[in-house]
């Protein structure tokens, strides 16, 4: 059973921080509970989600370098979007040094979550444009990767290895990590272009490749009202795409 | 006199690597000697170049973590642009932990392209999504910095924590830092939303902004080729944005 959704690929700007909270909004108007995660220092998917990350006293990562101190439970806050979210802000930002000398640094998170699996029907987690400990970290504690791809050709650069890194985590830590899929995101049907990289994607990765999500310029205004697509348009293609995803998951997350 | 240019934003897929490879052919075009930098673990900018991150037996990485062994002129490439490159690539993930209990560790690079400014005109450095050491080597190493942001609301996250950084390092290590601009890209002039964030940006920063760089689907297909969008499609308006922008950077060089 599906709990723990990773959202990962190191390559910028790919959507990963849009398909985490539309997707988690999505699964909360289908009745699930579900919390997100923010696991990066710019806290993109805490902004998204109506909060200021520099307003924030404490966060995840006082969850993951203070161990003791807060649990992630105390931290843990609600938002517009009827999930909840555990914030990240800049502490994240010297996360990697300070995890540096930490024995067992690659499992805090997963440590750290577990307290809170009962509570949730979901729990997706959103990672910065890195493979650094934090990465590591969201990999190990997760039971499932989404590997967000936008479809030109730079962003094969870090894929491959992305997937090395899962395997290796698969291989020392995590052997229950199963790859979800690819999901073609920002995907503009109309070029040829993107067509091309989509029809070679199954082949040259060897994962289920997911219905892609479409390019709309509705997503660009949502983040500002601290709410999803899915309240700003909703009836918009991107909306559509993304509740359809969200659908996906629902059914392997196991009864309501 | 501007010869070192960091192109930086922690925020994902903005364009710094596009904007580096073609500002730097351009320069090339206009009669200059350019050296690119690639200091993204990944290669984009390496693979934008023609190079394989693969293939390197050696790369910028061992010019930062390995003193002494290789100096940087030892490791430059030509390329089909005609402009050099200083190649990156998987080695420089561990750079972050590799130089974290170095003396000095901001300036390595610095140190490394003292001894290649006699050779070029214009060095231009491509910066990874993060705000770590190796990108706070290149705002310590440079003399101007240019801030690639697509105009969508959530590329404001970084660029406050951005600007902090570079004042810290103008305060600390790098007083003749200059910021050239913001450069806006992917611009859609068509949204309402692009329009609105390019207008409030010169207010918002404060500092100036560069005339932006249009949204062309020509962009996407040009890494397959090695080459950049000045060879691939030289008469389209990105190419054509990012041909004024070298001449505005042509006129800070000085002299041919
Ligand atoms: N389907 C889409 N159509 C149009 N714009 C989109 C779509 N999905 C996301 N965007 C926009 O693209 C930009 C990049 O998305 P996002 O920040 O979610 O990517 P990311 O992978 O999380 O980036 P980073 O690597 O910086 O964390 C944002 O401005 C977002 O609003
Ligand atoms: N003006 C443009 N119009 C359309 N596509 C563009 C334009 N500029 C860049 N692109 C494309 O957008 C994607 C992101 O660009 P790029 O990789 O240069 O961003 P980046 O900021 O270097 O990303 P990262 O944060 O991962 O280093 C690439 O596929 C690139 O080809
Ligand atoms: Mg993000
Ligand atoms: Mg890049």
């Amino acid at each position: 059973m599906v709990q723990v959704v990773a959202f990962a690929n190191q390559k910028g700007g790919v959507a990963k921080t849009t398909s985490v909270v539309t997707v988690a909004a999505a699964l909360a108007q289908l009745g699930r509970r579900v919390l997100v995660v923010d696991l990066d220092a710019q806290g993109c998917a805490t902004f998204c989600l109506g909060l200021d990350p520099e307003d924030l006293e404490a966060s995840v990562s006082d969850v993951l370098l203070g161990p003791g101190q807060y649990a992630a439970a105390d931290l843990v806050r609600t938002t517009d979007e009827g999930v909840d979210l555990l914030p990240a802000c800049l502490d994240l930002a010297r996360a990697d040094q300070a995890l540096a000398s930490t024995p067992g640094r690659e499992y805090v998170l997963r440590e750290a979550l577990s307290a809170l699996r009962n509570r949730y029907d979901a729990i997706l987690l959103d990672c910065s444009p890195s493979l650094g400990i934090i990465t590591v970290n969201a990999l190990v504690a997760a039971d499932a990767v989404i590997i967000p791809l936008q479809c030109e050709t730079l962003s094969h650069r870090g894929v491959g290895q992305l997937m090395e890194t899962i395997a290796d985590v698969r291989r020392f830590a995590n052997p229950g990590l199963a790859v979800l899929g690819i999901l073609p995101t920002l995907f503009d049907g109309r070029t040829v272009h993107a067509q091309a990289i989509l029809a070679d994607l199954p082949e040259r990765y060897q994962v289920p490749v997911l219905p892609p999500i479409h390019r709309s310029i509705r997503f660009a205004e949502a983040p500002a009202t601290g709410r999803t697509i899915l309240a700003t348009a909703g009836q918009s293609r991107g909306a559509r795409d993304y509740r359809d995803l969200a659908a996906r998951l629902d059914a392997l997350i196991g009864p309501l």
